[in-house]
């Protein structure tokens, strides 16, 4: 994170903001949510408190404008350049202006205002740009869905190293943006896609394209805006050129950037008793057409073309697999299937049937 | 002669590369790409905004520099002017 040079604050805890304008392109009552919301992102983890004035000069005064609208940074158009603010001070100091011409929303759809607005009120309090790419204060816009959001900790270490902490007992941490060769690097799922390998944790993938040394971090939402975060289990259909994803007793199946129509589905669809509650990791044996699906010490075999499950299942993962332990994350490649459990690999060879290789999780990031 | 497609495109390249370090990383208007002394100032603030999105170095606008810039942003600046 950085704070703003000259480390600009509010001498007050207690700020007030304003609403100027409203866009015609949302319901005034989602604009007023998405302040508010916006607002509370900031106000949950610092002492700041923020009251709305109706009139009057507020500390933020927030508005819509276009163009060059007289504070000598016009905007752009639609895209480019979304919204600026200004560090806190009097007059303008504090300001938020938002481009009326980009298509400001309450969803994944165009820019979603909440994201924005959460953003702007960072240079508001003083904050700066931060380079974490997970961070709010990242400069570039990624769409989070506004009932996932969490405050991510760099932003949280930005903003009280201004305000100082929240007065609430518990104090709030926030989403750790993964780091390729982070010892303690551990996931949530993993998939291959096409000949890449994608490596789950929390809103985020690491992408590693064989051909490339470094791993590339996204935001899941980057290609599928509608799948949620936490992914706990996926696999790669590489015949139907699908990916199945699972996060608690829902899964979805997907095409390069599209859902299929009517997913998500309930697992109980594929054939798990109802005392399945989640799948913890899957992946799919491309020789033999069959999927595995791992849940807690038991694992189940699934027929892709039959599309059901095979009988005689589920069977402990110990008896076939050997001493992995629960797995975390699974997937095939080159006729080998890797099990992730915490920040262990293990290389299992189908044909031996036993382990042939122990390795860090990272081992695939050239650390 | 009418200017070849691609170095029209270069120069539009030039001027959304420019454009985009004056809004964000200062880089003067009346920046003189020839003077004698010294990195090219357009050089060298490229190559702050390669740095600070964890680019590789180069200087020069490659692929993933151009395909960052095009990216929906805030207009505040990266540097502290």
């Amino acid at each position: 994170y950085m704070a703003t040079p000259g480390n600009p604050k509010w001498k007050r805890n207690n700020l007030t903001y304003r609403i100027l304008n409203y866009t015609p392109k949302m319901r005034r009552a989602d604009v007023d949510e998405a302040v508010r919301r916006a607002l509370n992102v900031w106000s949950s983890v610092t002492p700041l408190t923020f009251q709305k004035l109706e009139d009057k000069e507020a500390d933020i005064m927030i508005s819509f404008a276009y163009r060059d609208h007289r504070d000598n940074s016009p905007f752009d158009g639609p895209n480019g350049q979304l919204a600026h603010a200004f560090q806190p001070g009097e007059d303008i100091g504090g300001d938020v202006h938002m481009d009326e011409e980009e298509t400001w929303t309450k969803d994944g759809r165009g820019y979603n205002l909440f994201i924005v607005l959460a953003h702007e009120l960072g240079h508001s309090l003083g904050l700066s740009h931060s380079n974490d790419p997970g961070a709010l204060m990242y400069p570039t816009y990624s769409y989070i869905d506004p009932d996932e959001f969490l405050l991510p900790q760099d932003d949280i270490n930005g903003i009280q190293s201004i305000y100082g902490q929240s007065n609430a007992p518990m104090q709030p941490t926030g989403p750790i943006t993964p780091e390729a060769c982070d010892p303690n690097l551990t996931f949530d799922s993993i998939t291959t896609l096409r000949g890449e390998i994608f490596f789950f944790k929390g809103r985020y993938m690491l992408r590693k394209h064989p051909a490339r040394t470094e791993a590339e971090l996204n935001f899941i939402s980057l290609f599928w805006p509608r799948l949620p975060s936490g992914i706990q289990a996926a696999y790669e259909n590489i015949e139907r050129d699908e990916i199945t994803f699972f996060k608690e007793d829902k899964y979805w199946v997907v095409r390069g950037y599209d859902i299929l129509p009517g997913y998500p589905k309930r697992i109980y669809h594929l054939g798990f008793p109802k005392t399945v509650k989640r799948v913890n990791a899957a992946y799919n044996d491309e020789t033999t057409g069959k999927t595995y699906f791992f849940v807690a010490d038991r694992y189940w075999r699934y027929d892709e073309e039959k599309k059901s499950m095979d009988h005689g299942y589920p069977r402990k993962i110990v008896s076939d697999f050997g001493n992995i332990g629960r797995v975390d994350a699974a997937f095939q490649k080159d006729g080998y299937v890797y099990f992730f459990h915490g920040t262990t690999q293990f290389q299992f060879d189908p044909h031996a049937k036993r382990i042939v290789r122990k390795m860090k999780s990272t081992s695939w990031f050239n650390c | 002669f009418p200017v070849a497609p691609e170095a029209e495109d270069e120069e539009k390249t030039l001027q959304f590369v420019e454009s985009y370090l004056q809004s964000f990383y200062d880089l003067r208007k009346d920046h003189h790409p020839h003077i004698r002394s010294g990195e090219n100032p357009l050089t060298a603030k490229l190559k702050e905004m390669q740095s600070f999105f964890g680019l590789e170095v180069t200087g020069k606008p490659d692929l993933e520099t151009l395909e960052m810039m095009k990216k929906p942003r805030c207009g505040v600046t990266d540097v502290q002017k």
